[in-house]
């Protein structure tokens, strides 16, 4: 991180929020439908790296702020191509955000909810004078001002980045002892466009002769149902981390039938290759790869390489034990 | 999907060869 060029490489995605800014960036506004596929290989955000530094509520992070950011933007674009006193439906479309089990929603549910009771007052200047507006917008909300603020979704926005920003560490008790609480509504903290949700619920699913009919079961009545009630407010679906074969099976469910008519992203999935016949499709809208490289022949390892995709083409970046900075070494 | 960590790796190493002519 100390060696990384800003200026060459883009934000770096070291916070969840510079992570959810530069990936959004690199998804074309007119994508709204087909799978895309993030692809952040740090430990803490990458489960395909194994369990030890993975943080599943970090990547809920990263996830929720992204398809926040990716919800806003659709809405602008359609609030700009209608009227703006008459928001549609489809002004307002919300996201779904699959991860594996009810367990894993628990643990994330928990931090987030331990957040939004506990704001802190170290906030950017930035943040701060968002926040006093915010507000004030809201003390002053009443009839007239309704339909231009009739969702506070945007001011939850904007808490939820000042939540995210504030803490080092995404641990049910980072909060604890060092962060003074802010007497604050609860209720301003927005999550009705983010529906934080399970794959499988409760049901334990292993790899067998039985698998597919489990994994069918447990989409039914975990997501299908819920999408088929919510079918015209929802138009993202998100997946955080789909790496064992039954998560990866009802994602080419899904993909199957939801992949024309709503946006799927996919973060930091797994599969096997080829890559299964449903996402044969699917695009690769932001790609992080770091490495060290050594020669065969020593231990010595103090080159660093950085694979990055943000738009079409990929770059590699390249920081010796001479140079300070990443410099680009090739596109590819 | 991406480049290939061959390419990548002969990128490198033309890269770490160059910086050592160099020096």
């Amino acid at each position: 991180e100390t060696s990384w060029n800003q200026s060459l490489m883009g934000n770096i995605p070291t916070t969840p929020m510079a992570a959810a800014q530069e990936i959004a960036d690199c998804f074309f506004t007119h994508e709204n439908a087909g799978v895309s596929i993030i692809d952040l290989q740090l430990p803490s955000l990458d489960l395909r790296q194994g369990a030890r530094w993975y943080d599943a509520v970090l990547a809920a992070d990263v996830a929720h702020l992204l398809v926040e950011r990716l919800v806003q933007r659709q809405r602008d674009n359609n609030v700009d191509a209608n009227d703006t006193n008459k928001q549609t439906p489809s002004s307002s479309k919300k996201a779904l955000l699959l991860v594996r089990d009810e367990a894993t929603v628990r643990s994330i549910e928990r931090v987030w909810e331990k957040r939004a009771l506990s704001f802190t007052e170290d906030d950017t200047e930035e943040e701060e004078n968002d926040e006093e507006e915010d507000e004030q917008e809201m003390s002053n909300n009443n009839e007239e001002t309704t339909v231009l603020y009739d969702d506070f979704a945007d001011f939850g926005f904007l808490e939820s980045i000042a939540a995210v920003e504030s803490l080092s560490t995404s641990s049910p008790n980072a909060s604890d002892s060092q962060q003074k609480p802010r007497k604050r509504n609860t209720e301003t903290i927005d999550r009705r466009r983010i529906q934080l949700q399970s794959l499988f619920g409760e049901a334990i699913i292993s790899e067998g002769a039985d698998m597919e009919q489990k994994v069918i079961r447990a989409l039914q009545s975990n997501v299908v149902s819920y999408l088929k009630e919510q079918q015209d407010e929802i138009d993202t679906i998100a997946m955080i981390a789909p790496v064992t074969r039954p998560e990866v099976m009802a994602i080419c469910a899904l993909v199957q039938k939801y992949a024309k008519t709503m946006r799927i992203i996919l973060i930091n999935p797994h599969f096997a290759k080829p890559r299964p016949m449903e996402l044969q499709h699917a695009k690769t809208v932001y790609s992080l790869r770091p490495f060290l490289v050594r020669a065969k022949d020593s231990r010595k390892t103090l080159t660093k390489i950085v694979v990055l995709k943000r738009k079409q083409e990929w770059e590699v970046f390249i920081s010796d034990s001479a140079s300070e900075q990443f410099e680009r070494l090739a596109v590819n | 999907d991406g480049p290939s960590m061959e390419w990548v790796a002969a990128c490198a190493q033309q890269y770490l060869q160059q910086k050592n002519a160099e020096s």
